[in-house]
């Protein structure tokens, strides 16, 4: 599914050069649960953010499903994501002035393949999966941090995606909640969907199956994770 | 420091009413360490921010330092916040189009208190003391997400308050990175800073003296920390 060699991403500030990424070799398969840990600012959300198609590198190639994003058009590029990938961001990015059920009802509206059925069912049981039943006509600063969480991670799933990106989605999270998502996903996975999430907590990354290290923008350690 | 009793809040949402807090009692001392856990939705954020006099209560008493806060004015309210809290938001709330370092120094210009001290350098020794030292010209969306936090933990210490405010202060951190935040929490709580934070990891909520329990808007279990 992802395939990448020799990424690197550098941002120019002044004189200084930032390296968010230094050189970054990883392969993920159809199906495999991944969790990408470090420390804060090693370049997590910036892997991710290159993996999702939403940044470009600085150098280095990146293999989506068989095609090089980096020959893809912006229309293409924003097809694929939209019908490939399902995307949690780190700061949830809802949109202010729209309910919970709008906010994951959007990416159904840009579907243009028009895989049918009712867009605000299809929202509404997402957020029933994510316990958000009773609050699905709240707008996100009449909800909780975690419930903006969760809004978000339903959003992400609505358009039953392949490859679900999910940067620290359970970092405003109780415990029993958190549980609760990553059963989620491992159900989903065990259905084939492909997963790589950031966390930065030890328990959360061992329901994937595989941990990537990541320190100064490079991969430090990728091991199997044992007795799940 | 902080007097509570029969603390309420709903809110009115069409025909439904939201009890994010249905009847909270809690006294807190000068130089105590609370931590704040509960199920994501049970409250914490509302009574932090009803603490932090941002918020007005339902019904219900909040007395802080001695002084009823429903019966003050809003310059006299500000002033408080200003002077004796620091507040670290859940959403970490940075100006965007304002520097890691200007958004740390921001508090000081409001400060009309005159304690004097050149603002700027204020504000990079708190940036140095969260390790941000090398990123103080960046905007937030040139950091990442739990650099975001921690310039928002250096802007709520910078005025040196008596009273710190802290929602999910460690939520984006790395386990080694918030070791080092709430070892300084714990420094300044030491030197007398009175501390209340929230957190839904339990190994975090240890650093503090005390764990208060919330469940939909009541405290539920109210329990000294044992060998820390
Ligand atoms: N403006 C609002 N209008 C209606 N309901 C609200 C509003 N703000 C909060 N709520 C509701 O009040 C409850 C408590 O919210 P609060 O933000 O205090 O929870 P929390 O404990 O901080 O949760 P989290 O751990 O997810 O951050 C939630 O169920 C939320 O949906
Ligand atoms: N637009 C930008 N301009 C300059 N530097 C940036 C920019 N975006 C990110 N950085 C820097 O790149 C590094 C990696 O950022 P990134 O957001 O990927 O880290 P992260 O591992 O996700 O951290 P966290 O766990 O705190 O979210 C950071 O040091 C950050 O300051
Ligand atoms: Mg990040
Ligand atoms: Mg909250």
């Amino acid at each position: 599914v992802i395939r990448i060699e020799g990424l690197t991403r550098t941002y120019v500030m002044g004189t200084n050069q930032v390296h968010a990424l230094a050189g970054i070799d990883l392969t993920v398969s159809a199906g495999e649960m991944v969790a990408v840990m470090g420390a804060s600012g090693s370049g997590k959300s910036t892997l991710m953010n290159m993996i999702g198609c939403l940044d470009q590198p600085t150098s280095g190639s990146y293999e989506l499903d068989g095609e090089q994003v980096a020959d893809l058009g912006r229309n293409r590029l924003a097809d694929l994501r939209n019908r490939r990938l399902g995307f949690v961001f780190q700061g949830f990015n809802l949109l202010s002035r729209t309910s919970a059920q709008e906010n994951v009802e959007l990416p159904l509206l840009y579907d243009r393949s028009g895989r049918g059925g009712d867009s605000a069912s299809r929202a509404r049981r997402a957020l029933e999966r994510v316990g958000l039943g009773d609050r699905t006509g709240h707008l996100p600063n009449e909800l909780s941090g975690g419930q903006q969480q969760r809004v978000a991670i339903a959003r992400a799933l609505v358009t039953e995606p392949s490859l679900l990106l999910a940067d620290e989605p359970t970092g405003n999270l109780d415990t029993r909640t958190s549980i609760e998502v990553l059963a989620l996903f491992q159900e989903l996975n065990d259905q084939g969907l492909t997963v790589v999430m950031v966390t930065h907590e030890k328990e959360i990354a061992r329901y994937a199956k595989r941990i990537v290290e990541l320190r100064d923008g490079l991969i430090v350690r990728d091991v199997p994770v044992h007795d799940r």
